[in-house]
């Protein structure tokens, strides 16, 4: 009871360090938040980091963003 | 795309790619 | 003269209403920004844009989210 309990994602309080995966789970995308000054890491919903933490977010994207060519 | 700045997006299609563990589909299905 | 003159991108002084496109000049990512009550889009410095208009900057990433290297 006192796990179910703990405070997750931005409940903890915690100033979200870096955004280092995503997922899709049962249609809602959400992200894995690795939070300053804590080794643990919470799946949080992508909607509620968009407007928390929103530079994590772009810094995320941008990492992986490319350009391909378009065929003819 | 008259202006001569717009041939750096021409035959350019900007993508974001998840390689990552988690990751197991994008939330948006259509087309760019 | 005049048209060089004139203001650019977020000079403008408009609201970004969507990016619809990126592209790296240089090394350095571009976005095309269309501006709100405007035909017009203008290049902008995805740094900027991160900034001024996070939101449309995330809009753009989740549409262009693929889990492939290779297009089809």
């Amino acid at each position: 009871r006192a796990a179910a309990d703990k405070p997750r994602g931005f409940a903890k309080g915690l100033d979200p360090e870096q955004i280092i995966s995503a997922a899709d789970r049962s249609g809602e995308w959400m992200f894995l938040a690795k939070w300053k000054d804590s080794e643990e890491a919470d799946l949080v919903l992508a909607k509620e980091a968009n407007v928390k933490c929103p530079q994590n977010v772009i810094a995320f994207y941008e990492e992986r963003l490319t350009s391909h060519s378009c065929p003819e | 795309w008259s202006d001569t700045r717009g041939l750096l997006f021409r035959g350019k299609v900007p993508v974001v790619v998840l390689q990552d563990i988690l990751a197991v589909k994008p939330p948006c299905t259509k087309s760019p």
